[in-house]
């Protein structure tokens, strides 16, 4: 493991933790998109399918569990707890996120590495990350304002995707048979979609304003 | 080698 690709984690890890934190902490969930956080179940479920076969090290089966666990106990708040899901945003998270899913399995079936149920699962997971994000860009889109919790746990995510994309250039000049170009062509979409709240965040940022988003 | 690669990354 290479220093960008733990410091990706990390940062992945942190946007989990500062996402609890604002939902535990505030009792609110406003401003995070459900949708986006059924997306992630459904991508960690996915991709973990590998927990039960392949063991790679104690590191990577922890983390697998926290990402799973994380996003279904998310899930579970916004949608069953008795004052966090009060402040759902039901009317502006609107994003058919369902065909995101299919659309992510369509393409697995026919754009992937190997022809097995767990590698098809895996590159169905890797596009279904890719989008993801999607329905929880929308959502701060529509409300304009962000606040701060949710402005970092974004920050976060994609510093994460950013730091994904470095590893993969540090591995393919370190490593012999180094090539994952379904992550990596994915990753660079992944990365992309951030491109315009990493700008307003950092304009927000040099004018110690208020991060907001223009409709 | 195995026949699937195992995937190491998260």
């Amino acid at each position: 493991m290479n220093i960008f690709r733990f410091a990706g984690d990390m940062t992945h890890l942190i946007s989990i933790l500062v996402l609890l934190l604002k939902v535990y902490a505030t009792k609110s969930c406003s401003g995070i998109s459900l949708k986006t956080q059924e997306l992630y179940g459904i991508v960690f479920l996915a991709r973990y399918l590998d927990l039960f076969t392949d063991f790679i090290s104690v590191y990577n089966t922890v983390m697998k569990l926290v990402f799973i666990g994380s996003s279904l106990a998310i899930v579970w708040c916004m949608r069953f707890h008795r004052v966090v899901k009060r402040s759902y945003d039901r009317d502006v998270d609107t994003f058919r996120h369902y065909f995101l899913v299919g659309g992510c399995f369509l393409l697995a079936l026919f754009v992937h590495e190997k022809f097995s149920f767990r590698e098809v699962f895996w590159a169905f997971s890797i596009y279904l990350e890719a989008v993801a994000i999607l329905p929880q860009l929308i959502l701060l889109q529509r409300s304009g304002n962000v606040d701060n919790l949710t402005g970092q746990y974004v920050l976060f995510l994609g510093a994460y995707r950013g730091f994904y994309i470095l590893n993969w250039i540090y591995r393919y000049f370190t490593e012999d048979q180094f090539s994952r170009w379904i992550s990596c062509v994915s990753g660079l979409v992944q990365t992309a979609l951030y491109a315009d709240f990493f700008y307003y965040y950092f304009i927000s940022w040099k004018n110690n304003a208020k991060l907001k988003l223009p409709a | 080698v195995s026949e699937e690669d195992v995937k190491d990354e998260l």
